[in-house]
């Protein structure tokens, strides 16, 4: 078995948003309770379903194409459903199958959901074909149960079951333990001098500088006020080495020195910071890039590709950097990527943008302050201009931010073992 | 080489589902012995007769319905 993450708590709601038009409803689900009641047989695991409002999984039924969710479907056969990782909670099946319980013809809705809830659950596919975790649907079982390999799974995450579970209460949230941090900030930044720590595409897309112990982010518009750092992540330092965000696990991961923290929006994940083994130290910058999924680590002039749900072979790394980001400079001060593949490097007052095909494009390497920080020039007038920066940043306190600390909660599961062990 | 239909649907789904990876240096093509040793990954981690050819067997599994997330077998997974 491979894990993948795990929940916080044991004790989980769910709510079925539809269901397939070729089932009996009731008999649909009673299939989606059988399949829950797999995994609370052999885990301290409860399941309540809820009508309305948030729950922790939610099921639903969505064809080729969906509003809500970025991986299409693709008509009958093949693929038959997805899920994500803990704590995201959310499971879709494909509406174009021909769901089924109780017979051989089509596929069953009980087997199918029993895996993907292994899926929300933290656990990754198994090389055992007999296995209900493995990838490929072995089709129906009249008497179907858990292979040793999926029980030894979901209790290797969350323990097996006791007879006490019934009286357990719901266990409290546990506040990640953060080292203390310098109450004495560096002096703010000049966002103008052009020079950055670090930046990062962020969650929800909002891009963010990073600077000595500040933060602010950057706009089409102008500049947002700065932050101290540890004021938005709680328990970061400053003068951090990289900061990257992966929108295929919706983790944020900062670089300092030996250590990587890890959080979830604004809040740091339990275990966390762990020390860097297997890649460089006091690295120069980090990104995401979309088009494989993969996290770039950059330290010097070489670079190494990261998986986070995959074990990766990192014997073959640092590889050079000019071997795949052609015309950028070795150490980078920072790193970012876009959306559409782009990626942007940046070192000193300049930055360099790669196309598609990681090549520098014409015109660039670019300013800094011009470009990205909205200063009128370079070495006249080093005002924002999108105007001054408030004086109330100066003394920031947590307060002044409580609304983005509002956030979902973090994980408990380590992602970063890869790099740091 | 240009592959065939039947071939590039091979390398679509080692592709989709994590046993090959788009080379990020140089060439655009799959080198054959990278597609080789992708597909000797899946026919092991299917329990299929390892010869890293895209055999009828292999065909048959890689339609059969599945999960729709990526396999984490790799040569060091499987070791």
């Amino acid at each position: 078995y491979l894990l993948l993450g795990r929940w916080r708590k044991k004790h989980l709601t769910f709510r079925i948003l539809n269901l397939p038009s070729t089932l009996p409803t009731h008999t649909a689900r009673a299939a989606v309770h059988q399949a829950f009641q797999y995994w609370s047989n052999v885990a301290p695991l409860t399941f309540r379903e809820v009508q309305a409002g948030r729950a922790d999984i939610r099921l639903s039924f969505h064809g080729r194409k969906s509003l809500y969710c970025s991986k299409n479907f693709d008509g009958p056969g093949r693929v038959l459903a997805h899920a994500d990782i803990p704590e995201l909670g959310s499971v879709h099946f494909d509406e174009d199958e021909l769901w089924t319980e109780g017979t051989y013809r089509g596929v069953n809705l009980r087997i199918i959901a029993a895996h993907e809830l292994g899926h929300a659950l933290g656990l990754g596919h198994s090389r055992y074909t007999q296995a209900l975790m493995a990838p490929v649907y072995a089709g129906y079982r009249p008497y179907f149960k858990l292979h040793p390999d999926d029980v030894a799974g979901i209790q290797a995450l969350y323990g097996k079951k006791s007879p006490e579970i019934e009286g357990e209460e719901e266990e409290e949230a546990e506040l990640p333990t953060v080292p203390p941090v310098p109450t004495q900030p560096s002096p703010m930044p000049d966002p103008c001098s052009g020079d950055l720590d670090a930046m990062m595409l962020g969650p929800h897309g909002k891009t963010y500088a990073f600077k000595g112990d500040y933060v602010w982010t950057v706009t089409e518009s102008g500049l947002g006020p700065l932050f101290r750092v540890s004021a938005l992540w709680e328990g970061l330092p400053g003068n951090l080495d990289a900061a990257v965000y992966s929108p295929r696990t919706q983790q944020i991961y900062f670089f300092k020195g030996d250590k990587v923290w890890c959080y979830m929006n604004f809040r740091m994940n339990r275990g966390y910071p762990k020390k860097l083994n297997r890649v460089g130290p006091s690295l120069d910058a980090a990104l995401y890039w979309p088009l494989n999924q993969k996290v770039f680590l950059f330290k010097g002039s070489g670079y190494w590709q990261w998986d986070e749900l995959a074990p990766t072979d990192f014997s073959r790394y640092p590889k050079p950097i000019k071997g795949l980001f052609t015309g950028v400079p070795d150490q980078p001060s920072a790193a970012m990527s876009w959306r559409d593949g782009r990626v942007d490097f940046f070192k000193g007052k300049h930055y360099w943008r790669l196309n598609r095909q990681l090549q520098v494009e014409k015109g660039y390497p670019r300013d800094i302050a011009q470009n990205w920080m909205h200063c009128r020039s370079q070495t006249s007038d080093h005002t924002p201009a999108s105007g001054d920066t408030p004086a109330s940043a100066t003394g920031t306190t947590v307060d002044t931010i409580s609304s983005p600390m509002d956030t979902t909660l973090n994980t408990d599961h380590f992602p970063t073992d890869a790099i740091t062990d | 080489p240009a592959l065939g239909p039947a071939e590039k649907e091979a390398v679509d789904y080692l592709l989709q589902y994590g046993y090959l990876e788009k080379p990020l240096e140089g060439s655009d093509f799959f080198r054959p012995e990278d597609i080789m040793e992708a597909l000797s990954t899946f026919q092991e981690a299917s329990e299929l007769p390892v010869s890293g050819q895209l055999d009828g067997a292999t065909r048959v599994r890689m339609r059969q319905p599945r999960c729709g997330l990526e396999d984490p077998f790799n040569q060091k997974t499987l070791k």
